[in-house]
């Protein structure tokens, strides 16, 4: 199951 | 001081409806430069820059000010544009509002509400992708819509040298297929096969703002952001969105 990302989450 | 002309209200209507889709306020960051805005979503899963620069102005002074907005409102009255008007934006410090002034056959004035949102300080953020498509926005609107009657989220692949626009659903499919000569396409910038899933309103969001001729500028890899980039009215509106994962 596919579970939708936070976009934060490729802050680096 | 801010103020700045825009020759048609209409082209920055577009960019401030590109903004609201996503946001609900937004923080313009205004230098001598020119106006940049950098924001998530209220979910954090999207990001939204917009780059506008002086150039795109007809006429523009500022100095360095945070001018937050609440974008429901300032649509609103963006809404009230009319074919040939001019825009013109002020910022009145002494009553801490900004004013919308539409110039056409009579000169309209709105004072909106200054909110006290601060700049986030976001960038965004610097990632390789492996593969470039610069698209006609029409045609990928159009497969958005496609995948749409089939489930509400969208696989955007590169696949043995072809952008795929791929859903899903419980009992059906959808697919569209662009081939480099296609004459949607201007270019593919073609590294790696990539896959990733994202949802598809968002995606219909961030491209809602873009005319049909407008070119996007697609960065995808696998399970990665997607990046779309296009330009209106001089400026620079680049979103970010992150996938839907296997966990």
């Amino acid at each position: 199951k596919k579970k939708q990302v936070k976009i934060s989450d490729f802050f680096k | 001081m801010f103020k700045a002309v825009i020759s048609e209200a209409k082209e920055f209507k577009k960019i401030i409806d590109a903004a609201s889709n996503l946001l609900d306020e937004i923080c313009f960051e205004v230098s001598e430069d020119g106006i940049k805005a950098r924001a998530m979503d209220p979910s954090h899963v999207a990001l939204v820059s917009m780059d506008i620069p002086k150039e795109a102005f007809e006429e523009y002074e500022a100095d360095v000010h945070d001018i937050g907005i609440d974008l429901e409102a300032f649509k609103k009255i963006m809404n009230r544009a009319k074919a040939k008007d001019k825009l013109i934006l002020e910022l009145d410090e002494e009553k801490n509002k900004l004013n919308v002034i539409f110039k056409g056959t009579a000169r309209r004035k709105f004072a909106l509400a200054l909110y006290d949102v601060s700049s986030s300080n976001l960038q965004v953020p610097d990632i390789e992708y492996p593969n470039e498509i610069l698209i006609k926005a029409g045609a990928f609107v159009d497969a958005l819509k496609d995948a749409d009657l089939v489930n509400d989220h969208v696989a955007l692949k590169v696949d043995d040298g072809k952008f795929i626009i791929y859903a899903k659903g419980d009992l059906n499919e959808s697919e569209t297929i662009f081939e480099e000569d296609s004459e949607d396409i201007i270019s593919m910038n073609i590294g790696e096969n990539a896959r990733s899933t994202f949802n598809l309103e968002y995606l219909k969001d961030m491209t809602k703002a873009a005319s049909s001729d407008d070119i996007l500028k697609i960065c995808i890899g696998t399970d990665m952001p997607v990046k779309i980039e296009y330009d209106i009215g001089g400026a620079n509106l680049t979103f970010l969105l992150a996938p839907r994962i296997e966990s």
